[in-house]
């Protein structure tokens, strides 16, 4: 409890009236962000522990589950960008049923979400607006996000299994901008997905990169 | 063409209320169709025909007209339908109701003078004093559309530093507007309050609601207040009010609610309009305390705010979909809240 107090007496400053407006000066700004930075990393100690509590996870082992920050509001998420698996917990807060539309962001590849029954859901890889991508503070490897949609029981938690099955993104949805725009990352991640595939020695230059592997078919919306 | 044509629906709206200047409108559309004309020559040039005879020309500048007007889409799920075109969204199509719609960013500029007195007041981090008395538009330019099994995006980008994604996903019956809006630029030394607003065809009589700190909706309206006469100073700044989740217009059969992800200022200033204001950088102090002029930087560069809005339409004589909204607004409040954890240690049968 006393970490989460930290975060608590946070938002305690932060109910002064030139917080709420942001009437306070610059330096002031600067300092309530640090105080709010300081109070949420510390309060994430809970959400690491209960992870790892629930999973029945000694302690003093190594944790299972590693948990970062996200920045959702640049699309940003370095364990969804980094991993190959991650599981994604969503807690609800208010008393009844919600369907919530999740996007996290991910790099280009396919993937696979998993209801906490097992069961696949149909999931969507849409690519972040070239005006996110280019937001001076953003510092993020994601290319896409992934879009689910999550049914919340009452007050509930709920986790999603995801996992990449691929590199390369089934282009059953396009958009015509993107698909011009990245042309030559569609060339590289098909590179690498054939030599990923074929488990080839990455660092040599091989010759099917040019020969073997056949121009995609541009599906343009007319 | 297309701005040409634009041109000329602003001047007919222009010259509505006045004497309609037909000659001057004529000639407008006969420069228009000329345009075309010209643009069918250079694409019969450049397609390598044998070249075409003014009458050959003329059909195939229709043809393109036609083609052009023909340009529509549509984002669709199972509540709505949203119609777009090359000018936007236009329309908001449900089951039993279709409401006209337009999602358009604006910006104003702010006022800046040395403060003695009313009429000397800058606009800053207090003060919300805009120069004109009409915002100015920004033009949009479609950057793609999006459409899948979960989710239809249509993304409009201006040059201003702004831009929309609007949206809606299966299941669900509210139509989301993310933005992204900065760094607003300030190259003409002029500081700017981005707003957006969404104009529909509901006639709201100049009331609109709006939440009072998440408390009970308050009727608010145009150049009224309750308990006394009022002339107000400030037309625009005057009717803008704290939104802290919610604003809303409605009429016998339609209400439309803009659900705000924070506490944004809202106003409707026109008949059937809701304008909320975004992002504001401002270069001048208002006097009123912060001795700082309201111009925000990271690294640099201007602020970047990215946010969202739900748009709801619903019919307010129906209790099941005012109950249903009531939930929205405090579920958009209330938002779940998002862990991603690292599984690489865990295989899908562990967990």
């Amino acid at each position: 409890s006393f970490v989460l107090n930290e975060l608590k007496s946070a938002m305690g400053v932060m109910q002064h009236h030139d917080a709420i407006t942001g009437t306070e000066k610059q330096h002031v700004a600067h300092d309530y962000e640090r105080l709010l930075d300081a109070a949420v990393e510390d309060a994430l100690i809970v959400a690491r522990q209960a992870f790892n509590k629930i999973a029945q996870r000694d302690a003093l082992k190594q944790p299972l589950f590693s948990y970062d920050r996200c920045r959702f509001n640049e699309s940003s998420c370095p364990t969804s960008e980094n991993s190959r698996q991650f599981v994604v917990t969503i807690y609800n807060p208010v008393g009844w049923m919600v369907m919530e539309p999740i996007h996290v962001p991910v790099l280009d590849g396919t993937y696979e979400v998993y209801a906490p029954n097992g069961e696949k859901i149909t999931s969507q890889l849409v690519d972040i607006p070239e005006p996110v991508k280019k937001i001076p503070t953003r510092k993020s490897k994601a290319s896409h996000e992934l879009v689910f949609i999550a049914k919340l029981h009452p007050l509930g938690v709920k986790s999603f299994y995801i996992k990449k099955t691929s590199k390369i993104s089934k282009r059953d949805v396009v958009n015509t901008n993107e698909y011009y725009g990245n042309i030559n990352d569609y060339w590289k991640n098909l590179h690498d997905n054939f030599v990923e595939i074929h488990n080839l020695d990455d660092t040599v230059d091989h010759k099917f990169k040019r020969e073997q592997i056949p121009l995609p078919i541009m599906k343009v919306d007319a | 063409k297309v701005n040409i044509e634009k041109d000329i629906n602003a001047d007919i709206l222009k010259d509505k209320d006045d004497n309609v200047d037909v000659e001057e409108l004529e000639r407008i559309i006969k420069e228009t169709k000329l345009e075309t004309i010209g643009k069918a020559r250079s694409l019969d040039k450049k397609l390598n025909y044998p070249n075409l005879n003014e009458e050959e020309l003329r059909m195939l500048a229709d043809e393109a007209l036609v083609v052009e007007r023909a340009d529509e889409d549509y984002l669709e799920n199972e509540y709505m339908k949203i119609r777009m075109d090359n000018t936007g969204v236009t329309h908001m199509i449900l089951p039993d109701r279709t409401t006209n719609l337009k999602v358009q960013l604006h910006y104003w500029t702010g006022c800046y003078g040395n403060n003695t007195n009313t009429h000397e007041r800058s606009s800053g981090a207090y003060i919300f004093r805009p120069q004109t008395t009409v915002p100015y538009a920004m033009t949009y330019r479609n950057s793609g559309t999006v459409k899948g099994p979960i989710v239809q995006e249509y993304r409009a980008e201006t040059k201003e530093n702004a831009a929309s994604v609007l949206r809606i996903y299966s299941g669900l019956n509210y139509f989301v507007h993310d933005f992204v809006v900065g760094p607003i630029p300030i190259e003409d030394k002029v500081g700017k309050e981005y707003v957006v607003r969404y104009d529909t065809n509901v006639v709201n009589n100049g009331e609109f609601y709006t939440d009072s700190n998440g408390r009970q909706m308050l009727k608010r309206k145009l150049n009224e207040r309750p308990q006394w006469n009022l002339t107000l100073e400030e037309p625009i700044a005057g009717y803008y009010y704290p939104v802290t989740n919610k604003i809303s217009i409605q009429d016998e059969q339609t209400r439309i609610s803009i659900l705000t992800d924070r506490s944004e200022g809202g106003s409707s200033l026109e008949e059937g309009n809701i304008e909320l204001m975004l992002h504001r950088r401002l270069l001048h102090d208002d006097a009123f305390g912060v001795g700082e002029a309201l111009d925000e930087v990271a690294e640099g560069k201007g602020l970047v705010m990215r946010g969202h809005h739900k748009l709801l339409n619903i019919n307010p004589k129906n209790a099941v979909e005012v109950i249903a909204e009531r939930k929205l607004v405090i579920q958009t409040h209330l938002q779940p809240i998002v862990f991603v954890s690292n599984s690489d240690n865990v295989d899908f049968d562990t967990w």
